[in-house]
C-alpha cells in the first residue's frame, strides 16, 4: 500500500500549508 | 555647521477606495544651522545656534490605478538626507509596485515617484484553497494519480503554487518512496492540479 504526504505553497508568501497524508491504495 | 534635521521625512497615510490615480505633494524641509561666537563688552565669549539657509525639497507622488478595500491603507514614507543628497521611500501596502523615481524638470530641488501597482501582495492562502480530490493507482500505466481542486480569490491570479508530493510506502514503518515538488500558475478562481508520477519516478 501507498499514501502520499502533500501540502502546497503560493510563491512569494512564504508560508507552507501541511495538508496531511492520503488513504492509502494497494500497488499489485 | 550642521543640517537640522539632517533627514526629513514625511509619511502619506492613503485610505481612498476610489481607485483614482491621485497626485500627491509634499515639501521636505532642513536649515543649515552655524554657530556664531560674540564676545560682549566684558570680553566673554559665548555661542549661538542660527539658520544660515533653508532648503526645501520637493516631492511629488503618483499612483496608478488600483483599489483599496475597507480598512486597508497604504503607507507612502518620503525622505531626503540633506547631508548626503540622497532622497529615499519605503511603501507598505496590499499591493506591489513598481517604483519610479525621477528628477523634477526645470530647476526645482526635489524628485517624483510614480508607483505603478503591479497586482496585490499576496497573502498566505488558506489551507482549504487546495483540497484533495482523489488519489488513485493504475495498474495499466502503473502511475499514482493525485488530483487537486483549488479554491482561490483572484489575488491569486498569475501567481505560482508549488505542490510538495512525498510518496510513502505504508506499513509499520512507513518509508518514503522519494520526493517532488511541481509547480503550477494560478489562473482561475477553481481549477483541477492533476500529478501523475511512478514509483521510481520521485527523486
Amino acid at each position: 500500500k501507498f499514501f502520499v504526504k502533500w501540502g502546497f505553497s503560493v510563491k512569494g508568501t512564504g508560508a507552507f500549508v501541511d495538508k496531511g497524508r492520503t488513504d492509502p491504495v494497494t500497488v499489485p | 555647521g550642521h543640517y537640522e534635521p539632517e533627514t526629513a521625512c514625511q509619511t502619506l497615510h492613503l485610505i481612498d477606495r476610489d481607485g483614482t490615480a491621485p497626485t500627491w505633494r509634499t515639501t521636505l524641509s532642513s536649515d543649515y544651522m552655524m554657530q556664531y561666537w560674540e564676545t560682549d563688552h566684558y570680553g566673554n565669549s559665548h555661542s549661538y545656534w542660527a539658520s544660515a539657509a533653508s532648503y526645501n525639497i520637493q516631492v511629488q507622488l503618483k499612483t496608478g490605478y488600483r483599489q483599496l478595500r475597507d480598512r486597508e491603507t497604504e503607507y507612502i514614507k518620503v525622505c531626503y538626507d540633506f547631508y548626503y543628497k540622497r532622497e529615499s521611500y519605503s511603501v507598505t501596502s496590499p499591493f506591489t509596485y513598481e517604483v519610479i523615481k525621477r528628477a523634477l524638470p526645470g530647476n526645482v530641488s526635489g524628485f517624483s515617484l510614480e508607483l505603478i501597482p503591479l497586482g496585490r501582495t499576496p497573502q498566505a492562502p488558506e489551507a482549504s484553497a487546495m483540497e484533495l480530490s482523489e488519489f488513485s493507482y493504475d495498474h495499466a500505466s502503473k502511475q499514482f494519480t493525485l488530483l487537486v481542486k483549488s479554491n482561490f480569490s483572484s489575488d491569486y491570479y498569475g501567481h505560482k503554487v508549488e505542490f510538495s508530493v512525498e510518496l510513502m510506502r505504508d506499513g509499520l514503518f512507513d518509508s518514503s518512496k522519494g520526493k517532488q515538488t511541481y509547480e503550477a500558475e494560478i489562473n482561475a478562481a477553481s481549477g483541477s492540479y492533476i500529478m501523475k508520477f511512478k514509483e521510481g519516478d520521485l527523486p
